[in-house]
């Protein structure tokens, strides 16, 4: 077997005239160098899960994606973040869900599958096994950027008024 | 929402999929991301699979899983069960995702029906990073 990874950063409406070239590099960039960190722990002789993990954890780190930081933000204005990992070879599996202070959401899905007798763990359970288990935990601004921040102030403009919410409201 | 599959030089597969879900989502909104069978699942024998999209129909369809059992009782091949739920199944309930999979001999579909989907894949002869 040669080693193999593929990846992705999300599908929907990529509207050209918003992907600026300068963020388009770095997007590109970024998957780029998610696949090179991935494929080297492959290379490595490193478990399909490792490779899974690094993949994954420098995606969350990149601010450009929704996930980890950058994440986009609740009606209230937080983050609440959800991850879920599954090894091919013993359909073992770890997922965490609705997290708000964990870091790395996809290493917490990891330590439930390695560490848990659980599948799925969700809100303050989840955070206080990853505490536990010595993740790295953070504030929930920490996944704030200044470009979701925008969105959804956008998106929250004219609260309170009879002004029709913008249109990323799917609420009636 | 950010996904990968990787298969290891054991034949391995693994998936993992990671999100902060969808802007402005209250009372708890989870989608398919965190659900093993629905945004994410893995199984050595056929294929390994991660979605982005609109988790409430990745959910009631269970999509990860379904493309592996199409290889796994329909004897299909990863194309055709990928391209089967996303271009037929999702689309048919006006469903907007894609989904990224690779089977245990690293053959793999990149799949979406949305005008575009960040993606990438790379392995021993090749690699590409793809938006549109």
């Amino acid at each position: 077997n040669r080693p193999a990874i593929v990846i992705h950063g999300g599908a929907g409406t990529i509207e050209r005239h918003l992907l600026s070239d300068s963020l388009e590099t770095i997007i590109r960039t970024a998957l780029q160098d998610a696949l090179n960190a991935g494929y080297a722990v492959l290379e490595n002789g490193g478990t399909a899960v490792d490779a899974v993990e690094a993949t994954i954890t420098l995606l969350e780190n990149c601010p450009e994606f929704n996930a980890g930081k950058g994440a986009v933000m609740t009606d209230v204005g937080t983050h609440e973040l959800d991850a879920s990992i599954m090894d091919g070879s013993d359909l073992n599996a770890g997922a965490v869900a609705g997290v708000k202070t964990v870091k790395s959401p996809i290493l917490a899905a990891r330590t439930v599958m390695v560490r848990s007798p659980h599948v799925m763990l969700a809100g303050e359970g989840a955070e206080e096994f990853a505490k536990q288990e010595g993740l790295e935990m953070v504030d929930n601004t920490y996944f704030t950027t200044p470009r979701i921040q925008k969105r959804w102030d956008e998106s929250h403009k004219g609260e309170g008024s009879n002004v029709p919410k913008s249109k990323f409201s799917k609420f009636g | 929402t950010v996904g990968c599959v990787a298969l290891d030089k054991d034949g391995n597969i693994a998936a993992g999929t990671s999100t902060g879900g969808m802007m402005n989502k209250k009372y708890g909104r989870i989608g398919d991301s965190p659900i093993i069978g629905a945004g994410t699942y893995a199984d050595n024998e056929t294929c390994g699979v991660s979605c982005t999209g609109h988790g409430e129909y990745f959910i009631r369809i269970g999509v990860a899983k379904e493309i592996s059992d199409q290889m796994k009782f329909g004897k299909k091949t990863l194309k055709e069960a990928a391209e089967y739920t996303v271009n037929e199944h999702l689309s048919g309930m006006n469903a907007q995702g894609g989904i990224i999979a690779m089977d245990k001999d690293g053959n793999f579909e990149l799949v979406f029906n949305t005008p575009g989907m960040y993606r990438g894949y790379k392995n021993a002869t090749d690699e590409k990073v793809m938006i549109y």
